[in-house]
């Protein structure tokens, strides 16, 4: 089913779809078509990525998730887990910096590549998110932290919940400062 | 009610200390500034006049007056500022459905603003379209810039065509133009760029201003053949609420065409994030 994106990518290029111009219910089944599609391209690539992450071969490759609601800090697996890895892929040809931010509930650690804890930022998720994610989770945090990916490459950062002691002091609580 | 100041590298921004809005923006490579309000506005879905029955649709827009409402309360924002090794973040609340986070990230050229709308409210049984705008003081003569498909960038002149005598019936959607990826105004010095991170309408309606349609609700079928208002309800049956972001960037004009076209490489192909349980023995 690895062309199934691209069929219903296909079906998505009708100029109403394009322009939003389409019935309602139109719509919805396009946006249906994109869901399915999508859901099998996250099962291709994480069979990819667990292929090539793998060290070795003699163990089963690791399982990759994505965390769809990213934007409205919402993901399962950053939350409910004390230990995981982000994997981040850079598809430009170009060596990228950027800043990966995820849902938490609280402080972790972060593993860069190279073995080095990297410098994060906790802070509160904004009221604005708090609200428009309305029952899709409750993560009261969010992390950030730079990423510094290869040209075409990935990079595994790690992540271990932290509680007290040496990892805590490696995180940089942010400061807020309500004005009104 | 003194101004806040937020800064990196690149950008300085400045908050005023009573409205908590975006007051100015300095290029801190050349040392220039501009003065900026940005806040959200809205304009009246037109359901037809005595001029013409068009109504404005999931084809048309069609304000009915011609001047947008502030959605800027008139008192506050109730600014946030929250400062981190990795950002410096604002939060702003513009209406109880409309509110905005604006960043500086360590080494990164842009501010981004995130703003998140909706649902958008209809009660008062009027259509709304709502903007962003930012309001400059650059001398940009009745010229913006806008993308065409993320590639070509055209020059828009206000009430214009090159091709043909321009009739303006529509003042101000007469003068929205598709922005793909990115739309600029731009003095004989400094630039400033608007990167979208989706296909959006906008426009300069006046000199040193830029303008873009973030979302919208309207009440009346435009009868140009989807045969229903543009009034998607949601999961939720109360109205879409949509989250996105603009990357602003201000530079000097020869330093412009680089910053945009390597964030818009970086913005249309961003990384892509996974997450695993499994934590390598490598580790």
């Amino acid at each position: 089913n690895s062309n199934i994106l691209r069929k219903f990518m296909g079906v998505a290029q009708h100029h109403d779809a394009v322009s939003g111009t389409e019935k309602q219910n139109v719509s919805d089944d396009y946006a249906e078509r994109l869901s399915i599609g999508r859901a099998e391209c996250k099962e291709l690539v994480s069979d990819v990525l667990g292929k090539l992450v793998q060290k070795n071969s003699s163990v089963p490759s690791p399982q990759f998730v994505f965390c769809d609601y990213l934007n409205i800090s919402v993901c399962p697996l950053t939350v409910n887990n004390k230990q995981f890895t982000i994997t981040a892929y850079n598809p430009i040809a170009r060596q990228v910096t950027t800043v990966v931010r995820i849902p938490v509930t609280s402080n972790y650690s972060i593993t860069g590549p190279s073995g080095k804890p990297v410098t994060t930022q906790l802070q509160d998720v904004s009221e604005g998110t708090k609200q428009v994610r309305r029952n899709r989770g409750s993560a009261p945090k969010e992390l950030l932290f730079q990423v510094t990916l290869p040209p075409l490459g990935f990079q595994t950062y790690i992540a271990e919940a932290s509680q007290g002691g040496v990892k805590a002091r490696r995180h940089s609580q942010s400061q807020t400062e309500a004005f009104k | 009610n003194a101004d806040t100041t937020i800064e990196n590298q690149f950008l300085s921004l400045t908050f005023d200390g009573s409205t908590g809005l975006l007051k100015s923006m300095t290029d801190k490579k050349s040392q220039k500034s501009t003065s900026v309000r940005q806040s959200f506005y809205w304009y009246t879905s037109s359901m037809g006049d005595l001029k013409s029955s068009q109504k404005s649709g999931a084809y048309i827009f069609r304000p009915l007056i011609q001047t947008p409402t502030d959605l800027f309360n008139g008192t506050s924002v109730g600014l946030t500022v929250i400062k981190g090794p990795v950002a410096t973040e604002v939060r702003q609340q513009f209406q109880p459905w409309l509110s905005q986070v604006i960043r500086l990230y360590n080494n990164r050229e842009f501010a981004e603003f995130e703003w998140t709308v909706g649902p958008i409210p209809i009660k008062d049984r009027v259509g709304k379209e709502i903007i962003t705008r930012f309001d400059t003081d650059l001398q940009t003569n009745s010229t913006f810039y806008t993308d065409a498909n993320g590639r070509q960038i055209l020059q828009r002149i206000r009430d214009h065509r090159f091709d043909w005598q321009y009739n303006n019936t529509e003042p101000v959607s007469g003068n929205y133009y598709p922005i793909n990826s990115r739309a600029f105004i731009t003095d004989d010095k400094m630039q400033m760029t608007v990167m979208t991170d989706r296909s959006q309408g906008g426009s300069s309606m006046k000199d040193g201003s830029l303008e873009i349609m973030i979302h919208r609700r309207t009440l009346g079928d435009d009868h140009r053949g989807v045969g229903e208002p543009l009034n998607e309800t949601g999961q939720f049956g109360d109205g879409l609420i949509v989250r996105g972001q603009h990357f602003v960037l201000f530079t000097s004009v020869d330093k412009a065409a680089a910053a945009h076209r390597l964030l818009g490489e970086e913005l249309y192909m961003a990384p892509s994030l996974s997450f695993s349980q499994w934590v390598p023995d490598w580790a």
